[in-house]
């Protein structure tokens, strides 16, 4: 069985500024094993 | 080689049957009836040289061909049998149980209660945890995994029709997978048809459209001071193994709103399984759950395999899925549920079950 989820998350507000720190990022990477409350993303307030 | 042969075959029988006796130009004449059967043995032979030589390619570009459905009718009673025989053999229950979780790596220690009380194997597949065991990431700026699994995929979506990668090559659209009432497909095939139209929108002009798709999805999160919206869209896509803990817990606090049932088929969804089905995750059965979270919009689609029996859902334990009836048509309409007539839908916090998959 799989799990597939969609969300919206927040992003930084412009092009040049993705690597923001109000960017959403995944902590996770392929192949991982991860468990059920584990984070699977993380974003900061500027 | 084959019509060589039977060519020569075909000449030695006129020789016996007329040749011996009639004009020796005879020989050569074929009756009608002997050249159809030619040409068909040679468009037999043709095309099972040709599904060879596509079958080779195929393996040589890393697909493994799909399993025969007789195999898989007979994995399936087989299946079924060994489940009716060891529900019955009390004593057996900890050894198979023991057994399965060795086999695929299942941490007993968990299981919230002794193997020997699991009345079945699929009491046992879906079994609870004890207290504990999944502490929950209490920051609430993250976004916490649903289920125990294998991270397959992930991403962030930010065009029109936005796919989502299955395996090199394979790959289908999040509007396909979520439905065609979604909140945002609905407003996607809008825009697609806009683009179509319009095909000298810069690319820029293409990615502020999809943003506004997104805002329009959840008006709560749409700001139109900034240039783009505050939120973009991602997915991500967990496998859970057959020794896993199968249940799904909420991946944030949530208001689902809306609950989607496709009834499909069941293939199974192994690596081998991604790089030989195309379209594996539309095909197969799934419920999708559709909501808002604090951030926006947000779906869950739990999809089934071949060794998922059913879909259950704890908000909605009415729900019934993989039925006999329902697989007459796996490609109908999915079967829709609102749960929001009043605006409320179902309150869900962080870490709370959600739907479990059943075995068998």
């Amino acid at each position: 069985s799989t799990v597939v989820l969609v969300f919206q998350a927040p992003i930084s507000l412009s092009q040049e500024k993705r690597d923001s720190s109000s960017e959403f990022k995944f902590l996770v990477q392929r192949g991982d094993r991860v468990r059920v409350g584990e984070a699977l993303g993380r974003w900061y307030d500027q | 080689s084959s019509l060589k042969k039977l060519h020569k075959t075909a000449e030695a029988r006129a020789f016996v049957n007329g040749g011996g006796g009639g004009s020796k130009g005879d020989s050569f004449l074929l009756p009608g009836a002997t050249v159809a059967t030619l040409l068909m043995l040679g468009v037999l032979h043709g095309r099972r040289m040709y599904e060879d030589r596509k079958a080779e390619e195929a393996r040589e570009n890393g697909a493994e061909l799909e399993f025969q459905p007789d195999v898989k009718v007979a994995a399936s009673a087989l299946h079924f049998q060994m489940l009716g025989i060891i529900d019955k053999c009390v004593s057996l229950r900890p050894h198979v149980y023991g057994a399965w979780a060795r086999a695929f790596h299942s941490n007993l220690e968990e299981a919230a209660l002794p193997l020997d009380e699991y009345a079945s194997l699929r009491e046992f597949f879906v079994r609870t945890l004890k207290e504990g065991s999944r502490p929950i990431d209490p920051d609430p700026r993250c976004l916490v995994s649903p289920v125990d699994g294998t991270v397959l995929r992930f991403g962030e979506l930010r065009e029109a029709g936005a796919m989502i990668e299955q395996v090199k090559g394979f790959s289908y659209s999040v509007f396909s997978l979520l439905g065609a009432n979604s909140f945002l497909p609905m407003i996607a095939k809008g825009d697609m048809h806009e683009e179509s139209s319009e095909p000298e929108n810069t690319s820029r002009e293409k990615n502020k459209k999809s943003w506004l798709r997104v805002s329009l999805a959840s008006p709560k999160v749409w700001d139109p001071v900034s240039e783009r919206p505050m939120n973009g869209l991602f997915y991500c896509v967990i496998y859970l193994k057959p020794g896993d803990y199968h249940r799904i817990h909420a991946p944030a606090d949530w208001n689902v709103l809306v609950r989607r049932h496709f009834s499909g088929r069941l293939f199974p969804v192994n690596e081998r399984a991604t790089r030989t089905i195309r379209n594996l995750y539309v095909e197969n059965e799934r419920v999708v759950l559709e909501g808002l979270w604090k951030e926006g919009f947000m779906a869950l689609a739990a999809i089934g395999a071949t060794n998922i029996g059913s879909i259950e859902l704890s908000i909605e334990p009415e729900l019934q899925t993989n039925q006999a009836r329902k697989k007459l048509l796996p490609s109908g309409p999915p079967e829709e549920q609102l749960y929001e007539p009043d605006g409320i839908g179902r309150m869900l916090k962080k870490g709370d079950e959600v739907a479990a998959f059943n075995m068998g």
